[in-house]
C-alpha cells in the first residue's frame, strides 16, 4: 500500500459517502444517473467475486464490502424508495447503458491476462468501470445546473482513478515485474473521460458559481 | 504468482 493508492481508496470512499449522504439525508437523487449506478453495481459485483476465495487483508475485504453494499443500496434507493425515486429524472437519464455492457464483455473475452472465469469477469469490470460514468456525464449536460453534492460526487469519483494512476506509476518504479497494461489503459481512459468535467468543475471554484 | 499482485488493489 502506498500513499497514492490509500488516497485513491479514500477518495473513492468519500464519493460513495457523499452520494449516500445526499440520497439518505435529503432523500433526493436529482441529477444522479441511475444507469451509472447500475453499471457500478455490476462493476463491483464482477470485480469482487474473489472476495470469498482470496483474502488479501482486512482493509481490502472491508472496502470491498463497503463498495458492494453502497452501490447496490444506492440502486435500491433510486429504484424502490418512494421519496427518492420521485426525484429521479427518468426522462433525462436515457443513455443506453446496456449497450456498454456487451462490448466490454466481448473485449474482456478477447483481451485479458489469463483466460479464466474470474479473470475474464475481473477484466470486464475494468472495461465497464472505464465507461460507467458516461450516462452520468450525459445526464449532467442535459440537466445544466447540478447541486454541489452531485458535483462533488462526480469530482471524487473521477479523482480516485487518477490517484490510482499515480499509484501504478509508483509501483512500476518500486516493484519489479509490476506491469499491468490492461489495468493502466482502462484507468487512463476512465480518467480522461472526466477531463471536461474537471475543467468546468475547476472553473466553478474560480468563478464561485454552481457547476454549469 | 505475479498476477495475484494486481488483485491486492480494489
Amino acid at each position: 500500500m502506498n500513499i497514492f493508492r490509500l488516497a485513491g481508496d479514500m477518495t473513492h470512499l468519500a464519493s460513495v459517502l457523499v452520494l449516500l449522504l445526499k440520497i439518505h439525508t435529503i432523500k433526493s437523487c436529482a441529477g444522479v444517473s441511475l444507469r451509472t449506478q447500475e453499471l457500478y453495481a455490476i462493476v463491483f459485483a464482477t470485480r469482487y467475486l474473489d472476495i470469498f476465495t482470496s483474502f488479501v487483508s482486512v482493509y481490502n475485504t472491508f472496502m470491498k464490502l463497503v463498495f458492494l453494499g453502497s452501490s447496490f443500496s444506492i440502486v435500491w434507493y433510486m429504484r424502490y424508495h418512494k421519496a427518492v425515486h420521485r426525484t429521479y429524472d427518468r426522462e433525462q437519464d436515457t443513455f443506453r447503458h446496456w449497450f456498454l455492457v456487451l462490448p466490454c464483455l466481448v473485449l474482456a473475452l478477447l483481451i485479458h491476462e489469463k483466460f479464466t472465469f474470474l479473470e475474464v469477469l475481473w477484466t470486464f469490470s475494468l472495461y465497464l468501470e472505464a465507461v460507467a460514468i458516461l450516462p452520468q456525464l450525459v445526464l449532467l449536460q442535459r440537466t445544466r445546473n447540478i447541486d454541489n453534492l452531485t458535483g462533488q460526487y462526480i469530482f471524487l469519483l473521477g479523482g480516485y482513478r487518477g490517484l490510482y494512476i499515480l499509484n501504478w506509476i509508483y509501483r512500476y518504479f518500486t516493484e519489479p515485474h509490476f506491469v499491468h497494461w490492461i489495468t493502466w489503459i482502462a484507468g487512463l481512459v476512465q480518467t480522461l473521460l472526466y477531463a471536461d468535467f474537471f475543467y468546468y468543475y475547476f472553473l466553478r471554484f474560480i468563478g464561485g458559481r454552481g457547476v454549469e | 504468482s505475479e498476477n495475484d499482485v494486481t488483485k491486492d488493489e480494489l
